[in-house]
Parts: C-alpha cells; sequence; structure tokens
C-alpha cells in the first residue's frame, strides 16, 4: 500500500469469518496532511466491511475532531488500502 | 494507560490509546 503517512492495522487477529473487525489509525507522517492532527494517539474502532465505506469512518473521525476536513481522503484512502488487504488474504486463504 | 473514547453521533466508538512505541521508530 502506498505511504499515505496514515497506519491503518488491524487491532486483533482477524479469523477470516466476522464481517466486522477492529482497525487501529495513527499518524505515522503529519508532514504528509495537510491539517494538523488533534494528537498522536491511535484511533482504535470496529469497521464492518459489508455494510460500510472508509469515506464513513474518515469522515466520523473529521466531525470527532481526530482530523481536518482536508485531511478525508488521505484518511479514507489509508483505510481503504487496509480493508482491500484484508479482504484479498480473506480471498486467498477461503476462496 | 488511559484509554479515550469518543463518541461520534452515528454511534461508532473510536478509543484513543498510545501508538505502539514499537511502530513509532520504524524507517
Amino acid at each position: 500500500a502506498e505511504d499515505t503517512g496514515v497506519r491503518v492495522e488491524l487491532a486483533e487477529e482477524d479469523n477470516g469469518r466476522k464481517s466486522t473487525i477492529a482497525l487501529r489509525l495513527w499518524v505515522e507522517d503529519p508532514k504528509k496532511l495537510k491539517g494538523k492532527p488533534k494528537d498522536n494517539g491511535a484511533i482504535e474502532f470496529t469497521f464492518e466491511l459489508e455494510k460500510e465505506t472508509p469515506e464513513d469512518v474518515a469522515q466520523e473521525m473529521i466531525e470527532s475532531g481526530f482530523f481536518n476536513e482536508s485531511d478525508v481522503k488521505i484518511v479514507a484512502k489509508s483505510i481503504r488500502d487496509r480493508v482491500a488487504l484484508i479482504q484479498w488474504r480473506r480471498e486467498r486463504i477461503r476462496p | 494507560g488511559l484509554h479515550a473514547q469518543v463518541v461520534h453521533s452515528a454511534g461508532r466508538r473510536f478509543i484513543v490509546s498510545p501508538v505502539p512505541e514499537s511502530r513509532l521508530r520504524e524507517p
């Protein structure tokens, strides 16, 4: 995945069957963000693979004050890259 | 550590925890 400066990883083991996964997102390179992130804590959240989109979560993070509106695309892309990787792995394990 | 929690109006819970020390120093 391209380095957006925002890191997203699984917050717990993915057994490949759950439709809701726990993810953790944090800023690794604040210089890549347009706005100034609130603090450099890691943000844990759950993501429903079938129902939700990365853009939903990114927008909620903006509205919760974690990021500047100008960074919604970077945040959404970082989440989308990680979710795509998880789904790709799942298809390889259980085609 | 103290885990701050923010619950968005749509109901999603965001839990803020310190970034894992090992990840910060990655090149």
